[in-house]
């Protein structure tokens, strides 16, 4: 038996949100610890991958290990059907799991509804993602990112993005002209949130497509602060941090040939 | 010209 209920129901629509453009299905990999999903988008260029601790569930409860195969299209439909101060439980038989059933219950507990969403096979390759010691780690307030992302994608399909110990700089080059963002690190005690924070090993320069960057910046409602993690010649890490976990994408750089 | 890796070429 698998149950988990999520007092913070809009948590689950955000999640949704920040998931279901760079993927269509996805297995929601269910466990004691928690859920977790993995998935690359269609290119695979690109990773998503979520993590909801147990004790941010009340309850949770999960007898064995099972994966939930689930259409992202078709849960956001039902998901829409909820409301956003809802109390969301989600529930499936862990031993022949054919349909996860969502119950919705309002503040008052006045009205429940419940939908039972068809489950599917997804055969999805697993990539064990290695510990990385990032050459560059930035902290910034997520508004500014997605910002940034917006405004550059004016410009260029891409953006390079370079790291040094005083600024982190983000520039475009287009047939319209160039455009950069620069920002330098601030410690606001008072207002954690806005802060920006550059933690440096050697300074990077690396190039991305905007397309995906402004694709990940869906997780923007889920954290106030975004985490960029950079390395020559790996994925950049783009992390959201919430209470209940975390969603972290991947999104592999332009090389050269 | 640019290219882009799959993320398997970097996490196997």
């Amino acid at each position: 038996m698998f149950e988990a209920r999520l007092t913070q129901g809009a948590l689950l629509k955000r999640l949704l949100d920040s998931v279901k453009e760079l993927v269509t299905d996805a297995n929601f990999d269910c466990s004691e610890t928690g859920i977790s999903l993995q998935a690359m988008d269609n290119s695979h260029v690109a990773l998503v991958s979520l993590s909801l601790r147990a004790e941010g569930f009340n309850p949770y409860r999960c007898d064995r290990g099972f994966s939930l195969g689930v259409n992202l299209n078709s849960l956001n439909k039902i998901m829409k059907c909820a409301g956003n101060e809802d109390v969301i439980t989600l529930k499936a038989d862990d031993s022949s799991a054919d349909s996860l059933c969502l119950l919705f219950e309002n503040s008052s507990n006045e009205r429940v509804s419940e939908y039972e969403l068809k489950l599917m096979d997804i055969d999805q390759e697993h990539l064990s993602i290695p510990e990385t010691d990032y050459d560059a780690t930035v902290m910034m307030p997520s508004a500014e990112f997605q910002r940034i992302c917006r405004d550059l994608m004016v410009v260029s399909e891409s953006v390079t993005i370079d790291v040094s110990k005083d600024e982190i700089k983000f520039t475009a080059e287009g047939e319209l002209g160039t455009g950069n963002v620069k920002l330098k690190p601030t410690s606001t005690i008072d207002k954690p949130e806005e802060s920006i924070t550059i933690e440096l090993g050697q300074t990077v320069s690396l190039q991305f497509s905007l397309k995906y960057l402004s694709n990940f910046t869906r997780g923007t409602p889920l954290s106030d602060q975004v985490m960029l993690c950079l390395s020559d010649n790996m994925p950049l890490l783009v992390e959201y941090k919430m209470d209940i976990g975390y969603i972290r994408y991947y999104l592999a750089p332009k090389v050269g040939d | 010209k640019l290219k882009q890796k799959t993320i398997a070429e970097y996490f196997s």
